[in-house]
C-alpha cells in the first residue's frame, strides 16, 4: 500500500 | 496518525458537534448560512464514496459516517425541522452557491490525478471544500452580530484546517516523499480564507469584546 496516499485522511 | 492530524479531526469533530447543540438545543439556526451547509454534505457526499469499496480503519469509518450523518441532519435541520427552519435567515444567506459546483467539476474533470469516476469525485470534493465557506463568511459579515456558538463553530472549522497543514507537512518528512499537489494547494486556499477570520476573532477574543466584523 502506498504509505503517503492522503485517501487516509479524512 | 500524527498528532496534528488526531487534532485536526476532533476540532473538525468539534465544529459539528457545536453546530448540533445549537440547533437541537436552542433551537436555532441563526447565522448559520443554509448553502455552506449544503455544499459541505455535497463535498462528504463525493468524498466517501470510498467507504464501501476501500476499508482503512473503523476510526475512519465511523468518522466518516459521523460527517455525512451530520452534515445531512443539519440541511434537514434547517430546511425541515418546523421550528428551526423558522430562524434561519434566507434574505441575508444570498450567496449564489449553485455557481462554485460547475467551475469546481469543470476544474476536477481537468485537473485529477486519475481520470477515473471515483478519483474525479474524489478530486471534486477537494475543490469544492475549499471554497465551502464562502457563503458562511459572507452571511457573517452581513449579519455583524455574531453569537458566541457561531463564533466557535467556525473558529474550529479553520483551526482543523491549519492543523491539516501542519499535518501534511509532517507527513512529508516522515513518509515517503510524494508530493500531493491537489490536496495541498486546495486545502492552503481553504485555510487561507479564514485569515480575515481568525484576525477578527483573535482581536476580540484578546479584548475581551464581542466578535464583530467590519462592514
Amino acid at each position: 500500500t502506498d504509505s503517503n496516499d492522503l485517501k487516509d485522511e479524512l | 496518525m500524527n498528532i496534528f492530524r488526531l487534532a485536526g479531526d476532533m476540532t473538525h469533530l468539534f465544529s459539528v458537534l457545536v453546530l448540533l447543540l445549537k440547533i437541537h438545543t436552542i433551537k436555532s439556526c441563526a447565522g448559520i448560512s443554509l448553502k455552506t451547509q449544503e455544499l459541505y454534505a455535497l463535498v462528504f457526499a463525493t468524498r466517501y464514496l470510498d467507504i464501501f469499496t476501500d476499508y482503512i480503519s473503523l476510526y475512519n469509518t465511523c468518522m466518516k459516517l459521523i460527517f455525512l450523518g451530520s452534515s445531512f441532519s443539519i440541511v434537514w435541520y434547517i430546511r425541515r425541522h418546523k421550528i428551526v427552519r423558522r430562524s434561519y435567515d434566507k434574505e441575508q444567506d444570498t450567496f449564489r452557491h449553485h455557481f462554485l459546483i460547475l467551475p469546481c467539476i469543470i476544474l476536477a474533470l481537468l485537473i485529477n490525478e486519475k481520470f477515473t469516476v471515483k478519483e474525479v469525485m474524489w478530486t471534486f470534493s477537494l475543490y469544492l471544500e475549499a471554497v465551502a465557506i464562502l457563503p458562511q463568511l459572507v452571511l457573517l459579515q452581513r449579519t455583524r452580530n455574531i453569537d458566541n456558538l457561531t463564533g466557535q463553530y467556525i473558529f474550529l472549522l479553520g483551526a482543523y484546517r491549519s492543523l491539516y497543514i501542519l499535518n501534511w507537512i509532517y507527513r512529508y518528512f516522515t513518509e515517503q516523499h510524494y508530493v500531493h499537489w491537489i490536496t495541498w494547494i486546495s486545502g492552503l486556499v481553504q485555510t487561507l480564507l479564514y485569515a480575515d477570520f481568525f484576525y477578527y476573532y483573535f482581536h476580540s477574543w484578546k479584548n475581551n469584546e464581542k466578535l464583530q466584523l467590519p462592514a
